[in-house]
């Protein structure tokens, strides 16, 4: 389950560099 | 700001992504390669137009796993925008934590980590020290230190992230529970198992609360219900069904992925203390929610 918990996290991407 | 992505451009994203949602990447590719091109002819290399279908191809290359090809064109796109937008715009900090996610998907973090602290640092000083943005920004620090087992970093970063997070954007916005949700997995790498209960136990208290109204007597979170099943379990050794806990099925209802985590992590931690009953509690809750 702590395995669980860190699996969910990912790096978050920024989708804005699409709109400059 | 001055800068406005063209309407072609914007057309040709659309379309770029659709073929790629459709995993017809041998379309989308040689459409944006076409596209650089002449673009490259028409306004020379170093335009934001280029920059920008940089980046609409270094997606594309990214859903399909190819995260070197992808690093090299977002590259490419940075200089391009440090030359063009300077070197503390938005943009520019976008495209440092793009190539630093890139890194991570690799695993290499020690390389992504200072891409990570100069996107912070601009978005710092170009939003201030307590905008939602800065707040995401440190989230992906930390999680970068959380992987090379920097905890203590890790702790700052995520604390930081979290009250700016319940200070603009209320105790009751996703991210403040997926933040204390984060911060709780550190705890445990580090064995703080106390403090990462204490967080679980605070994400189910305000998501119930949001959903039900203030805790009291015959309006409890799960986790109070489970404990009081592990306590009462000594004394009358069958319990009976979880109908006896009045509110349980009010209890059970509150569902979101991170208050599905919660409930299993939680109750691997009282499974670790040996209060089988109340574990079973929770991940009965969780499995329903599912």
């Amino acid at each position: 389950d702590q395995q669980g918990t860190s699996r969910q996290q990912q790096l978050e991407w920024d989708d804005s560099t699409l709109t400059y | 700001g001055g800068y406005e992505v063209p309407n072609r451009l914007r057309t040709l994203h659309n379309l770029v992504i659709q073929y790629a949602s459709q995993g017809r990447y041998e379309v989308a590719v040689p459409l944006c390669k076409q596209a650089l091109e002449d673009l490259e002819k028409s306004s020379g290399h170093d335009h934001p137009d280029v920059a920008t279908m940089l980046n609409i191809l270094a997606l594309v290359y990214r859903d399909q796993n190819k995260y070197k090809e992808a690093t090299h064109l977002l590259n490419d796109a940075l200089a391009i925008r440090e030359k063009t937008l300077g070197k503390d715009h938005p943009a520019v900090a976008a495209t440092l934590n793009n190539l630093a996610v890139l890194f991570g998907k690799r695993g290499k973090y020690k390389e992504a980590e200072p891409l990570c602290k100069r996107a912070l640092g601009i978005r710092e000083k170009v939003l201030g020290r307590s905008h939602p943005d800065v707040a995401k920004q440190l989230n992906n620090l930390a999680l970068l230190c959380l992987n090379q087992a920097k905890y203590d970093e890790v702790e700052y970063y995520y604390k930081r992230a979290l009250e700016i997070f319940e200070s603009k954007l209320g105790g009751d916005d996703p991210s403040v529970a997926r933040t204390k949700n984060n911060l709780a997995t550190c705890y445990l790498k580090q064995g703080k198992f106390k403090d990462a209960e204490t967080l679980y136990k605070e994400i189910l208290t305000r998501a119930h609360e949001k959903e039900f109204g203030s805790v009291n007597n015959d309006n409890k979170p799960i986790w109070m219900h489970a404990e009081e099943r592990e306590e009462s379990k000594s004394k009358q050794k069958d319990s009976g069904p979880y109908v006896e806990y009045g509110s349980w099925y009010k209890a059970c209802k509150v569902d979101s992925p991170t208050v599905n985590t919660t409930l299993k992590s939680l109750g691997a931690l009282y499974r670790r203390q040996g209060k089988l009953e109340a574990a079973e509690t929770l991940e009965e809750c969780a499995t329903k929610s599912r």
